[in-house]
């Protein structure tokens, strides 16, 4: 599917996450 | 925190980890068994696999909590989704061959995948990841700092047992209690020094707990069993215990009738579990009692058929009318 802008927020938050 | 719930809610909602079972192999004990595991999010799936394999009278298991995990899975590069369910499939059972420590077993995994047109020998390309972010990515954030929006999620400040404990110790410095209504200091304890207080401790004559203390564990685990009891998308613990116990009484060479494993409620010591069956119905049973020793009940109201047998000579299962 193409990405949404909530499931771009949800992997920077993510990716924040693990950093 | 913050950071996972947005995900949760938002990427792996609803997600079920489903299982793609490896069928009987010549050799294969009874309680043997060996699965790709796969979950599949909103983005892509995760892939992973279990093995469970008995070894001169030994039970040992391997495998890998992708599958059953709702976190993107990581390569050299980075974290990735991959993009189709043939493809998540393959990584699964490539891991899975990769860790089968048997020969026969190994053999047996590659034909039976490469019947289905899955070759094990090779994970899937590049071109069936979806790239959500680099290491490189995340060692540039950690490089910058904690942003304002991420120390805004932070509640800063000691809480009030904190402050208890410090004070307790002989920290002199600690005399109020944030979002605490103001009164007057308490008067200091008289309280050993730091080194009595751990001294007592090595010397196993800490106090004990105190009612409060008691109370809050009792509620603790209060919470824990109605948790536990409430109906909840299985966690990965959960899928390996029902497997195991319906594994437990499957003939030697019957595959599972359990397709996936839909909803589990563990009220009490038994397991409730919303079993998807090979031909998609869901059935619920029942497990009680100690593995190795489980007793077994089909529910049959509210949910759908669940008589059904293994019809040996045409090796399925067959629903019974």
């Amino acid at each position: 599917p193409p990405l949404t802008a909530e499931d771009l927020a949800a992997i920077e938050h993510l990716s924040k996450s693990y950093a | 925190d913050a950071h996972d719930d947005l995900w949760n809610a938002s990427i792996t909602k609803g997600a079920v980890p489903s299982v793609v079972e490896v069928p009987a192999w010549p050799g294969r004990k009874p309680r043997d068994n060996a699965r790709v595991i796969l979950t599949r999010t909103r983005l892509g799936y995760t892939a992973g696999h279990e093995i469970w394999i008995e070894t001169n009278g030994r039970g040992r298991s391997y495998g890998s909590g992708d599958g059953g995990y709702l976190r993107p899975a990581t390569d050299l590069q980075g974290y990735f989704f991959w993009t189709t369910r043939q493809a998540a499939i393959q990584a699964g059972a490539t891991q899975l061959w990769l860790e089968c420590q048997d020969e026969a077993l190994a053999a047996h995994v590659r034909g039976h995948f490469a019947a289905q047109g899955v070759d094990v020998s090779q994970a899937p390309g590049e071109e069936w990841k979806l790239r959500l972010f680099s290491h490189d990515q995340i060692r540039r954030i950690a490089a910058a700092g904690p942003s304002a929006e991420d120390l805004a999620l932070v509640e800063l400040g000691p809480t009030a047992d904190l402050l208890a404990y410090e004070r307790a110790i002989g920290l002199s410095d600690v005399d109020h209690v944030l979002d605490a209504p103001a009164r007057a200091p308490a008067p200091a304890p008289e309280v050993p020094g730091v080194e009595k207080v751990l001294l007592a401790h090595y010397e196993g004559v800490i106090d004990p707990p105190s009612p409060v203390t008691l109370k809050r564990r009792q509620k603790k685990q209060e919470r824990e069993e109605a948790a536990a009891a409430a109906w909840h998308e299985p966690t990965f613990q959960d899928c390996a215990d029902v497997h195991a116990a319906i594994g437990a009484i499957l003939p030697p060479g019957v595959p599972t009738y359990a397709d996936a494993i839909v909803a589990v409620s563990r009220p009490g010591g038994r397991i409730l579990a919303d079993i998807r069956l090979w031909d998609g119905a869901v059935g619920r049973v029942e497990i009680s009692g100690e593995p190795g020793a489980h007793g077994y009940r089909w529910e049959t109201t509210g949910v759908e058929g669940t008589a059904f047998h293994w019809d040996a000579r045409a090796r399925a299962w067959e629903r019974i009318p």
